[in-house]
């Protein structure tokens, strides 16, 4: 430090040992927050269920044939680069479904991401994981329809429609990418899943919520690169 | 790199552990336990300046080429870290989605005079 600025740990190096440990411990937590960019720590989280946590990390490991989309969640260490970083910050977000309304032949899923997150971050990557409850036999037509919310935050418009073919009780995945993507900057970053089946499928269209196999999105994102000025 | 003792008044690394529980940080940070905080401290008179393996580097190489031309040009040397590793956090954001991230240069593995 310059000559009469005192450096952090020369001023602490100078402070009584108590007083020494709670500035340390203050650096600590403003340390980790500015670099999670976070204003506060969140509050109490509502973690999921045991069950309905290790039934998606269950299925995320089950995709080990191509462990390179194995996501780092499942590895010790730090997160592999889904490509070469450049050395910039990567970030892996795994999201569980809020229920929304429902009727015997729709059901809507909320998926929020956090507004410091979609803010700062780009999108690598985004896959939505869906457990079908037994539907009746032979190939049922789904429509997926993802929403989004409009740049007011006020209503909702319709970011994609698929049609998925499920063959069968089981997981499906879908790629939500562009979705989440289109997410970045929003005041509320919610992706909305909208499930739509032809008639009544006679059984509840997704495994109760209640039940481990909650839909959920994993995410894979990247610090954003610092605005490159073009010299001319 | 050396690590700081009780008396160290030479540049070392002082290790300090910050425990999550103790600061009421157990209950969103699901991995790891806490964080190694470790820093920097002690002095770096000039004959220690530039040592080959305290702080290899360019910066080094070339005050020593200033030294050698007059040592009154030599400027001050620092304590600083030489060698870092990032920190690994599993964690709640504030939508109870879980993210796992690794914060590049958290850890100070070893200090050193520039």
């Amino acid at each position: 430090a310059a000559r009469g600025e005192r450096c952090p740990a020369c001023g602490v190096a100078a402070l009584a040992p108590g007083a020494q440990r709670d500035v340390l411990l203050a650096l600590a937590k403003q340390s980790i927050l500015a670099k999670l960019r976070l204003p506060a720590r969140p509050s109490a989280p509502q973690p999921p269920a045991r069950g309905t946590l290790l039934a998606a990390l269950r299925r995320l490991r089950e995709q080990r044939s191509d462990t390179a989309a194995l996501p780092g969640m499942l590895r010790d260490g730090p997160v592999p680069r889904p490509r070469p970083g450049l050395g910039l910050q990567e970030y892996e977000i795994l999201s569980f479904a809020e229920s929304g309304s429902s009727t015997s032949r729709s059901v809507h899923l909320h998926f929020r991401f956090s507004r410091e997150l979609s803010r700062s971050t780009e999108i690598l990557q985004a896959t939505l994981y869906l457990f079908w409850a037994a539907p009746s036999p032979g190939a049922q037509p789904v429509t997926v329809r993802l929403l989004r919310p409009d740049p007011a935050g006020t209503n909702t418009t319709v970011a994609s429609e698929t049609q998925l073919e499920v063959q069968g009780p089981g997981w499906t995945t879908l790629d939500v990418g562009p979705a989440v993507r289109s997410l970045s900057g929003r005041e509320t970053p919610r992706l909305t899943v909208e499930l739509e089946v032809p008639e009544d499928w006679g059984s509840p269209l997704l495994a109760e919520h209640s039940d481990s196999h909650r839909p959920f999105v994993v995410a894979q994102a990247r610090a954003r690169t610092p605005h490159r000025v073009h010299r001319r | 790199g050396i690590d700081c003792g009780a008396d160290s008044r030479m540049c070392c690394r002082q290790e300090f552990f910050v425990d999550f529980k103790e600061i009421g940080w157990e209950d969103w940070i699901i991995q790891p336990e806490g964080y190694h905080m470790n820093y920097c401290a002690g002095l770096c008179p000039l004959h220690m300046a530039g040592i080959p393996g305290l702080a290899a580097s360019f910066h080094t190489a070339v005050l020593n080429r200033i030294k050698a031309a007059s040592a009154a040009a030599a400027v001050d040397s620092c304590c600083v870290p030489t060698q870092r590793r990032p920190l690994s956090l599993l964690y709640y954001d504030r939508d109870s989605n879980i993210v796992k991230t690794d914060i590049p240069d958290m850890i100070v593995d070893s200090c050193g005079c520039t």
